[in-house]
């Protein structure tokens, strides 16, 4: 089970070194088990350094950058082991309209593995979905669901609301 | 296997029976602030069996039922169905009982009511909260997962402790 | 000086009354000081109630609802002692365009005691700015400001680079 | 009293000399993510006298010095500019040594070291970090006062646990 923990460890250590680059276009970006402690017991060090720029604390990285990395985080961890699906609440509220492109540009890419569900409010992200629903709250307290669907990526959205069975 | 709908009824802000259906590939979930979405996310999470109030934003488990509204009286439970498509050799539903076989479709239910308690059911046959998480255990989904995000998780991952993160990579493993 | 607080706490929690309707369009907020404990040492509960919904712990709030009630609470401290000057960094990321008419209607009528820096990434704030700066890191790793001026609230922007002095 | 401008160098991503302008009424900072925005922000909070480094995202304080890009080397200390204007009967500034009046335009300055070391300037005479938070004591500026929100603050305000939250409340008062 340590070398269990081991590999794992390391299969996601070499996905967050792929991803980092791909969703940042370039940088460097690490994991480490933290030194002189029990590898049962040692704690996991994030290092990150976008492109162009110095190694610092990842503290020191803006919010979107600090995001992007986590999300890089998040796709090397499922690489290892693909869920039929995923659902994301608003991944995308702090990245800029290009940060969210090179997102969705990767998670295109895992859509061989699974299914993903996406709340957002970026139309960019919007953009990428094959199906799109609308939450309403028409009657104040009461949620309300109504499709707006695509065909494929055709933007022919036809507004149907849907029928409560 | 691929998500094919979800049906709520009572939880949260859901006072309707809505019904949504999923479809392979990416569907997004848009509104206006606090019209339900993250509340879908919550009710996928609850039905696979999330045991933590807590994590589902609320004090107590009986929070998650629709409580009312200027118009409505509360509901007396919430009750979510999730159902799975091609799942004949990914969900092993024949050991439960009354169960005979593994089936295509699997719908998986959970209802609760205003004491707090909850009932399950796998394909209609009631079971308890140990089948449904051990129905998807191998499968990658399930709350130690990380396959469902909700919205402030992925922060969390970033300020964590470099313990906690550790925490984090050996439910992965 | 219980005394101060208790003032000070009393005029808070009659603005967020106020502001919280203002910025939900209706709805019920209070503030408490947590009962049986010394009045010195009491923490400080926050209701808060969307119109037309009934009143709930604010965990069950939306983000973009808890956001709001946020950004009510603090334009009740601001009434109080009104600052020269306020720096806002992306109070703005979790609301949708509509509240965000409504945080940036409110914060206009500040403007009579306070100017105002408001650092965003919505256009919809973008809009109701009297000047806008530009941040770019043209080199990477090195930040750089762009003026990009509108004068009173006229939409002709011209876009000239800051002399770098 | 406003304020008129900011001059940056050396401060965080700000190799080189960075001039804002400020008027009265809204100014907007916009851009991508990590283009600085943050950090001028930060050098705001810097030059008035936060005196916790964690409190400006950085592990000391001299983290806060400009430390090198790809093409350039890191500098050997930060420095900022804060200039306000029409500060006749706000802010007092006659009691400080060196200076004979108060002034109408009244700027802090502030330098920091690679050793971590700070200096302070009022209107260009040295003086010592309590003199520029007495300087402001009164006005409504300065760390306690919420008047500058940084990234994610505002989520803090109401995650805080309910004792936390009155120390919010003390420090307005
Ligand atoms: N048990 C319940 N009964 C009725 N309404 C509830 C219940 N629990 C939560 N709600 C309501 O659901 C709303 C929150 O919904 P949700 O978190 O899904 O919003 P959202 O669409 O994700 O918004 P945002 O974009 O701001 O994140 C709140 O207004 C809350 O009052
Ligand atoms: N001492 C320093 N020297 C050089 N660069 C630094 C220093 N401190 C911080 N930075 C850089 O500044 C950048 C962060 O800037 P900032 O937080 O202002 O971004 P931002 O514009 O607010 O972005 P976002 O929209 O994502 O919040 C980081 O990339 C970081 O590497
Ligand atoms: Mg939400
Ligand atoms: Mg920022």
């Amino acid at each position: 089970s340590r070398q269990m923990f081991a590999d794992t460890f390391n299969t996601i250590r070499t996905n967050f070194q792929q991803t980092f680059i791909e969703l940042f276009g370039g940088g460097v970006a690490d994991l480490n088990l933290i030194e002189g402690e029990d590898p049962l017991e040692a704690g996991v060090e994030i290092m990150a350094r976008p492109p162009g720029k110095k190694p610092q604390t990842i503290t020191l990285l803006s919010g979107g950058e600090q995001t992007l990395t986590a999300v890089a985080l998040l796709f090397a961890i499922y690489m290892v082991k693909p869920s039929p699906f995923c659902v994301l609440d608003e991944l995308d509220a702090p990245l800029d309209e290009s940060n969210i492109d090179r997102f969705t540009g990767m998670l295109k890419r895992f859509l061989k593995h699974s299914q993903f569900v996406i709340i957002t409010h970026s139309k960019r992200t919007i953009s990428i979905a094959d199906a799109i629903y609308g939450v309403t709250m028409e009657e104040r307290g009461v949620s309300k669901v109504v499709s707006v669907k695509f065909t494929g990526l055709s933007k022919g959205a036809s507004k149907k609301p849907d029928k409560k069975s | 296997m691929y998500l094919k709908n979800i049906q709520i009824l009572g939880f949260k802000s859901f006072a309707d029976k809505t019904n949504v259906e999923f479809l392979p590939g990416i569907t997004a979930i848009v509104g206006p602030n606090g019209c339900g979405k993250s509340n879908v996310c919550d009710s996928i999470r609850w039905v696979l069996g999330e045991q933590s109030a807590k994590a589902l934003r609320s004090d107590e488990m009986a929070g998650v039922i629709f409580n009312g509204s200027d118009k409505r009286k509360p509901t007396a439970m919430a009750e979510v169905h999730l159902t799975f498509a091609d799942c004949k050799d990914v969900l092993h539903t024949g050991h439960l009982a009354g169960v005979d076989a593994n089936f295509d479709e699997v719908t998986v239910t959970r209802r609760v009511f205003r004491d707090g308690s909850s009932e399950y059911f796998i394909n209609k046959s009631a079971c308890r909260l140990k089948d449904v998480q051990s129905l998807f255990m191998d499968t990658g989904i399930g709350r130690s997962s990380y396959s469902i995000m909700e919205q402030g998780k992925i922060a969390r991952i970033l300020s964590a402790s470099a313990q906690e993160r550790r925490l984090i990579f050996e439910e992965a493993a």
